[in-house]
């Protein structure tokens, strides 16, 4: 952001002489302080210039201040050959302000009707970030990264660093940094080049249970380390990895480690160097993968859906049974059952049984039974045979006798419609017969 | 039964004893809560008797035996167009009694069929007629509390209107011989049914099959030469029996 200019200062304008354009007064001294907002500069451009020619333009003169300083004093016209002519060049102020000072003499040429002068000014934004470094020994606007604005400029520092108070320089500091995006990229304070002496800075990378972090360092790796009789080691400047419940791991050398998988959704980094050596830094990626959980297994009359190559953090199952089997959970039969991948690496739900259905007792059948020709018991695809107390009742008309425990849990017969036999009285047909053998 | 015999068990499982008013009389069993048997037997006096006072036994063929276990009435059915007030007039000897409780057949209680659609009454067929009504031991009559069954023919409807014409004209008035009747008997008498026997089942056997062909109704005497006795030709009523069961 950068301040609304003030709305009292003119952006832009013309100033004129006096009766232009007819021509100005003799014995004139007129000067017009022209402002604009700070941030900007002032340009000025000549539509006309009329004024008496003279050496040095001693008599009648328009005369460009910038604070005390000249920036220029003109008279006569475009053809004159006397005179100075600012031409179609405009005029540039150094800084937001500018002064014009309009004399004339007291003898006025009769012959020459000049007319004055004409012209525009407007506010021009000043990049200071391009401008030329003062040569006061103050040093740069920004001693890092400059960004240009509309009537001013900002000052930033690279990764590692921070503005200091003054707005104008920066300061290591690179502890406390927080990575909570499912991927990003870290690369230690000057990297590629050796930052200053003595440094620790603290990067924490956190994301969401069920996610873990992979950490991919780029072959550009320096972190100094030590030759010892027992190898080199990281005693002086190093970057530990500490992943929660791991030990911590220190890295340097020249040799990338690569890639990492922390298999963690927090890992800390520590970058250390002490006072002396030098150590150009490191690089990394990191990117964030979902926990996987273990495969599902399968469950047996039934299936598991979908079939995955591997299932992770959020990803759902379903499981359904074959025909004829009904799913069970503790004991329970559930209609439906899916579970989901925690972020715990586990499924929020064990899998389900398939037990086979049961279509219960068959109705009993009044003057008769039933006796069961397949199956087990009452479960699917049992065949039951009803059959009527004979000889005194028997199974009216052609009616199925044949009862098969269907998945729908009904006792079926092989028609779709339920009919349940019914047991008719024999009549007329006594066990005993009357024999009368004497003739 | 006029010169029967004793039937063994089980071979009449549709044999019921009705007890009415202290008076005894027979039916049939038709189904599982329907008995058969003549109007003129839960009639008394132009009105059909309550069924709180109607007592049914069936199972043996022995009445001291049945007595241990009488079975409930709910409702009696009598033919609508049974009238009788004098008993001279036998047309439409029928009525059903609904049971209470369902029966569960078994060897000794088995329903008797109904006669099929058409069925026939051939002259000369034998046939079966049961009851516990009065017997007799070739001397005398007694009253006997043993099943008995004789086998007769079926008598020519001509030849029965002719004996009871006969009779009418020595012994005054007897009821009439109607198309809802039928005979059975032997010329020579000596075998009949009686009384004590009203609502007895006459069965006509068919491809092994015995069917009520006839309900014992009335007759002249029993066992008397030249006369035979009469019964309800249960197959003219088909629809009304059909009917009111299902109504009920």
């Amino acid at each position: 952001c950068s301040p609304l200019p003030d709305s009292e200062l003119q952006m832009y304008g013309e100033v004129h002489s006096p009766e232009y354009p007819q021509p100005y007064p003799p014995n004139l001294q007129e000067q017009w302080d022209l402002t604009v907002p700070e941030g900007y500069q002032i340009r000025l451009t000549f539509t006309h210039l009329d004024i008496e020619a003279s050496a040095n333009c001693y008599y009648d003169s328009l005369t460009v201040f910038y604070k005390k300083k000249v920036l220029g004093k003109f008279c006569g016209n475009e053809n004159s050959a006397d005179g100075y002519h600012p031409g179609n060049q405009p005029i540039l102020s150094p800084g937001n302000s500018l002064t014009l000072v309009f004399q004339s003499d007291k003898n006025n040429p009769e012959r020459h009707q000049n007319v004055g002068f004409s012209a525009q000014y407007q506010a021009i934004d000043i990049d200071e970030c391009s401008a030329p470094q003062p040569g006061d020994g103050s040093g740069p606007l920004c001693s890092q990264i400059c960004l240009n604005t509309l009537g001013s400029y900002l000052c930033s520092c690279h990764h590692g660093y921070e503005l200091r108070s003054d707005q104008h320089t920066c300061v290591l500091s690179c502890g406390g940094g927080i990575f909570d995006e499912p991927e990003g990229h870290l690369f230690s304070p000057g990297y590629p080049n050796h930052p200053p002496h003595a440094m620790s800075c603290q990067y924490i990378i956190s994301v969401e249970q069920g996610f873990t972090i992979s950490l991919n360092f780029t072959d550009n790796f320096h972190i100094e380390s030590m030759d010892t009789p027992e190898g080199p080691k990281c005693l002086h400047h190093w970057l530990q990895v500490t992943v929660s419940d791991q030990q911590p791991m220190k890295l340097c050398g020249r040799t990338s480690p690569g890639l990492i998988d922390t298999n963690s959704n927090l890992v800390k980094l520590e970058y250390h160097i002490d006072h002396e050596g030098q150590s150009n830094g490191w690089s990394l990626e990191y990117r964030t993968h979902r926990v996987m959980c273990p495969f599902p297994g399968s469950i047996v009359k039934g299936r598991v859906t979908p079939v995955l190559s591997e299932y992770l953090y959020r990803d759902y199952i379903y499981a359904r049974c074959d025909q004829g089997y009904k799913l069970m959970m503790n004991g329970q039969e559930v209609e439906r059952f899916s579970t989901i991948c925690q972020s715990n690496g586990q499924w929020h739900l064990p899998l389900p049984e398939c037990h086979i259905i049961d279509c219960g007792e068959p109705e009993p059948l009044l003057n008769g039974g039933f006796n069961f020709l397949s199956g087990f018991q009452n479960q699917y695809l049992s065949v039951v045979q009803y059959r009527c107390n004979e000889p005194f009742y028997r199974l009216f008309g052609d009616a199925n006798v044949n009862f098969t425990c269907e998945a729908d849990r009904k006792w079926r017969s092989t028609h779709d419609i339920i009919v349940q036999p019914v047991c008719l009285p024999v009549c007329g047909q006594p066990t005993n017969h009357i024999n009368v053998y004497q003739r | 039964i006029i010169g029967g015999r004793d039937a063994p068990e089980n071979t009449i499982p549709w044999q019921v004893l009705l007890s009415v008013d202290g008076a005894r009389g027979g039916g049939m069993v038709i189904a599982e809560r329907w008995i058969m048997t003549a109007a003129h037997n839960v009639v008394n006096k132009g009105q059909t008797v309550s069924h709180v006072i109607l007592r049914i036994f069936m199972g043996h063929n022995d009445v001291d035996t049945m007595k241990q276990s009488p079975l409930n009435a709910t409702s009696v059915h009598v033919h609508p167009e049974y009238n009788n007030p004098n008993s001279l007039n036998y047309n439409n000897d029928i009525a059903l009694i609904k049971l209470q409780d369902t029966i569960t057949f078994n060897s000794s209680v088995m329903p008797l069929c109904l006669p099929a659609e058409g069925a026939t009454y051939d002259t000369n067929v034998m046939g079966l007629v049961s009851g516990f009504g009065i017997a007799d031991d070739g001397s005398k009559r007694f009253l006997t509390n043993k099943l008995k069954y004789v086998p007769l023919p079926v008598v020519d409807q001509e030849t029965c209107r002719n004996s009871i014409t006969s009779v009418k004209r020595t012994s005054g008035s007897i009821p009439d011989l109607t198309n809802n009747m039928f005979c059975a008997g032997i010329p020579e008498g000596g075998k009949d049914s009686c009384q004590g026997d009203s609502g007895s089942p006459f069965t006509l056997t068919e491809n092994g099959r015995h069917w009520a062909a006839g309900i014992v109704s009335w007759g002249v005497e029993c066992g008397r030469r030249g006369t035979y006795g009469v019964y309800t030709r249960v197959a003219n009523y088909l629809d009304w029996i059909k009917k009111t069961m299902q109504e009920n």
